[in-house]
C-alpha cells in the first residue's frame, strides 16, 4: 500500500491506497471521511515531479499520475470550481467552511485583490467567525494581535499601527452582534465573491501579434485582461456564447454558438497549461449547464435539510 | 431586489457585450 497525506483546509487526513486505487476512489474517501456531500466543487491537488501544482486525473490510478515521489504522498483538497452565488449554491455548511477558508486564504496572500475597506469588512466577518459576538468585559485591547487578518499589501499601504488597525475592525465587529459563526462566513463570502478576482483563473496567453495577454476562466465564462490589468476583463465569452473550444499544440479555438461568427484564436505556450486551461472550461460549462436545470434529488434533499 | 443588486454587481466584473467580430478586432488590436 501507499501512504497518502490529505490536506483540507481545516484537517489532515492519512490514508492508504493501493497502486489500483483511482482518484475517484481516493476522492471518494476523502468526502465520506469529511461529511461532504456538495463534491462538485472540489478536486485534488498535488505537486508534479518539475514542481507545478496540478489537478489530480479522477478517472485515472493515483499511481499512474506524475505525483511527487515523497512518502508520504502529498495531496491537497481544494476547491476547483467556485459557485456564481455563494448563498444560492453552498448548502452545507462543511461546504461554505471550506469556501471560506480558502477564499479568506485567497485574500490574505493577495491572489484575490482586496481593496483596504473591504479588507477590513471581511476582517470583521472572519473574527466574528473566531471569536462570536464583541464583548467588551472579555474582548480586551490586543485581542486580535495574534490574528492574520489584513493582506501585507493593505499594511503596508496605511500608515497605521496594530492597535489603530484592530480598532478600525473591532468597530465592525460590534455591529455583528448576534450573527452565527456559520453566518458570518456566509457573509464573508457574498462580499469577497464580488471582488473582480474572485474564482478567477488567469492564464498567460497571446494573440497573433505575439502581444501579452491574460485568459480569466471562471463560473460564467472566458475572459480576455491586458497583461498590466487582471481587474477589469476586455473582451468576454459567457458559456451561453461558446459552441465549442478546443487546442492543438498551441492554439486553441473558440468556436462562437452563432455558426456566421468567425472562430476566435489566441495561443498558450505551454501543452501542461493548456490542458488545465480546457479541463477548467470544461468543469465550469459543465457546472453552468447543471445549474440551469431542475435540481437533482440530492440537491433537493439538501435543501429540505438545511432548511430544517 | 437584493438578489438584483448583486446581479448587477456582478455584471460589472464581466466584459461590455459585443458581437464577435468586434471580439475579434480588439483582440487583435492589442
Amino acid at each position: 500500500s501507499i501512504n497518502v497525506r490529505v490536506t483540507t483546509m481545516d484537517a489532515e487526513l492519512e490514508f492508504a491506497i493501493l497502486p489500483s486505487t483511482t482518484g475517484k476512489q481516493l476522492f471518494n474517501q476523502i468526502v465520506k471521511t469529511i461529511g461532504l456531500r456538495e463534491t462538485w466543487f472540489f478536486g485534488l491537488q498535488y505537486q508534479d515531479s518539475k514542481g507545478f501544482s496540478t489537478w489530480l486525473k479522477l478517472n485515472k490510478r493515483v499511481t499512474a499520475q506524475d505525483v511527487r515521489r515523497e512518502n508520504p504522498l502529498l495531496i491537497k483538497f481544494r476547491a476547483k470550481f467556485y459557485p456564481e452565488d455563494v448563498a444560492e449554491e453552498l448548502i452545507q455548511e462543511a461546504t461554505q467552511r471550506l469556501f471560506f477558508l480558502q477564499v479568506k486564504e485567497g485574500i490574505l496572500n493577495d491572489d484575490i485583490y482586496c481593496p483596504p475597506e473591504t479588507a477590513v469588512l471581511l476582517a470583521s466577518y472572519s473574527v466574528q467567525t473566531k471569536h462570536g459576538d464583541y464583548k467588551k468585559d472579555y474582548h480586551f485591547p490586543g485581542y486580535l494581535s495574534r490574528d492574520k487578518l489584513l493582506p501585507q499589501r493593505v499594511l503596508e499601504q496605511h500608515k497605521l499601527n496594530k492597535e489603530q488597525w484592530e480598532n478600525r475592525i473591532k468597530v465592525w465587529h460590534e455591529e455583528h452582534k448576534g450573527v452565527l459563526r456559520e453566518d458570518a462566513m456566509v457573509e464573508y463570502l457574498k462580499i469577497a465573491q464580488d471582488l473582480e478576482m474572485y474564482g478567477v483563473n488567469y492564464f498567460s496567453i497571446k494573440n497573433k501579434k505575439g502581444s501579452e495577454l491574460w485568459l480569466g476562466v471562471d463560473a460564467l465564462g472566458l475572459n480576455i485582461y491586458q497583461n498590466t490589468d487582471r481587474m477589469t476583463p476586455k473582451i468576454g465569452f459567457p458559456w451561453s456564447e461558446i459552441r465549442n473550444i478546443s487546442f492543438n499544440d498551441r492554439k486553441f479555438v473558440i468556436k462562437a454558438m452563432d455558426k456566421k461568427a468567425p472562430d476566435f484564436v489566441f495561443y498558450a505556450p505551454r501543452l501542461r497549461i493548456n490542458k488545465r486551461i480546457l479541463a477548467l472550461c470544461m468543469g465550469n460549462h459543465d457546472l453552468y449547464m447543471r445549474r440551469r436545470k431542475p435540481d437533482t434529488i440530492e440537491v433537493q434533499q439538501m435543501n429540505a435539510q438545511a432548511r430544517e | 431586489e437584493a438578489k438584483e443588486k448583486a446581479h448587477a454587481k456582478r455584471a460589472k466584473k464581466r466584459a461590455p457585450q459585443m458581437d464577435w467580430d468586434k471580439k475579434h478586432q480588439l483582440f487583435s488590436n492589442f
